[in-house]
């Protein structure tokens, strides 16, 4: 696959011991960024016909599994997420055996529905303002200023779940079965 | 309630000097948890006692860190999910502590930088857990993920040696965990780190974690730049997580096995993934 090519090349770079430690100069420091930028962001589509293919839909037309990465979590800043009003939540578990996680996802607004697909759980979210230090970070461009919280219970094995996060007004926020 | 959060084997609140304390229930452990600062040593590289603090080296420049002057607030938020504590020290350094009801460990998200520099001096923030373990000068890390290693504090197993820098001569690689044991009352503290860092216990039931650095002078081992990185025109910003995970090891297999899940756990982490979902790309599908 081509676009693991990409992965493959940046492994075979970043085992350079300056690589490892981060003794290499800023310009090459920002080299390896752009490399492993470039694969990430290769890797979607990967990602994309994978859950595609599990879902049974990797020859549809359909746009339903054009899945997206955030590289930008780690600002707490998502454009999926933030911009949306609805969107869809994919747990990956990349270990050999049912884990259980905390997802946080940022948003704008003050209210949310979390749905799991697969067995029509409803987990409880809560959520969380985003520290005012996080916001202010230079370069960061979001408007997310709170964090969806919600367990993931019981991902499977090198497998997914499925979560629905649909943003509500006060008014139409009523209790879900759990 | 305002002022700590909790749950059925923690209590963490914020004492009068803006540390944080964190104190177990039923048993007899406590760890005070502090943002400290190296200041990094200048030189004129022209022979190696004079090599400045840099990318190869961590070289501070005083005997001890610096406490920060606490200019901070912190704030909390409760909930059923998750119990948050948002604390700021100063304009560059802040970090929130979390505690879910099932869960065991404490998640430490800290955030520090853009770190100053217009007063031109080097700076190396660390973070240190001050508990109340007797450790005996004897403190653990990782290889790499594998085996534990045991670290005495000026000491090297194989030869003699007298520390001429006793701050970085007990500092040592940590990838995934630094780890504290106290063999009398049975107790064991870790931090389970998301990226290498370096570490050390430089005093006994101490752990302590370089978490940011900005220096001005190049070390002169061959990068041939001072590790002054920027973005966006201003100091670069970290933010990473520790889990610090302790307590009483009443039954040790418990113990490790629940630290192993946890560590796999943070090593793998779950990808978090996702797509908008609109008229053309609807529920039903998904």
């Amino acid at each position: 696959d081509e676009s693991l090519e990409h992965f493959r090349e940046a492994m075979g770079v970043m085992q350079h011991h300056d690589a490892i430690t981060g003794t290499e100069k800023q310009k090459v420091a920002e080299d390896y960024s752009r490399i492993l930028y470039e694969s990430m962001d290769k890797a979607g589509e990967i990602i994309s016909k994978a859950i595609g293919k599990w879902a049974g839909t990797a020859n549809s037309t359909s746009e339903t599994f054009k899945i997206f990465t955030c590289l930008e979590l780690n600002i707490s800043s998502c454009a999926f997420s933030e911009k949306n009003d609805v969107f869809a939540v994919v747990v990956y578990n990349p270990l050999s055996r049912p884990v259980s996680t905390y997802v946080r996802v940022p948003v704008q607004g003050n209210f949310y529905v979390v749905h799991s697909v697969i067995d029509g759980v409803y987990p409880t979210a809560q959520i969380v303002p985003i520290p005012e230090a996080v916001q202010k970070i230079p370069g960061r461009k979001s408007s997310a200023t709170n964090e969806v919280v919600f367990r993931a219970s019981n991902i499977p094995p090198l497998g997914i779940r499925v979560y629905i996060v649909t943003k509500k007004t006060q008014e139409n926020v009523v209790d879900q079965p759990q | 309630s305002d002022k700590f959060i909790s749950n059925e084997l923690y209590n963490i609140s914020v004492n009068t000097n803006g540390n944080l304390a964190i104190r177990w229930n039923n048993q007899d452990m406590s760890v005070v948890q502090s943002f400290q600062y190296y200041t990094g040593a200048e030189g004129n590289n022209k022979i190696s006692a004079n090599r400045s603090s840099g990318a190869y080296i961590f070289r501070p420049k005083e005997t001890s860190a610096r406490n920060f002057a606490y200019i901070g607030s912190y704030k909390i938020y409760k909930g059923p999910v998750v119990e948050e504590l948002h604390q700021t020290i100063n304009d560059w350094v802040s970090q929130v502590v979390r505690i879910y009801p099932e869960e065991e460990y404490i998640e430490l998200d800290w955030l520090v930088g853009p770190i100053p520099v217009k007063d031109k001096i080097g700076r190396e923030i660390v973070t240190r857990y001050s508990s109340n373990l007797q450790t005996d000068k004897t403190f653990y890390t990782d290889s790499n993920g594998r085996e534990m290693l045991k670290r005495v504090r000026n000491y090297r197993p194989t030869w003699d040696v007298e520390l001429y820098e006793p701050i970085s001569g007990n500092y040592y690689p940590v990838t995934s965990k630094i780890a504290l044991k106290d063999e009398k009352n049975q107790l064991k503290l870790n931090v389970l780190v998301d990226r290498a860092q370096g570490g050390s216990s430089l005093e006994d039931g101490d752990v302590e974690l370089m978490l940011h650095r900005r220096l001005l002078k190049d070390d002169a081992f061959g990068v041939g730049e001072a590790l002054n990185e920027t973005a966006f025109g201003e100091g670069l910003v970290a933010r990473g997580r520790h889990h610090l995970f302790g307590g009483k090891v009443k039954g040790v297999d418990e113990f490790v096995l629940k630290e192993k899940e946890l560590a796999l756990k943070l090593a793998l982490h779950p990808w978090i993934l996702g797509t908008p979902v609109n008229s053309s790309n609807n529920l039903e599908d998904v």
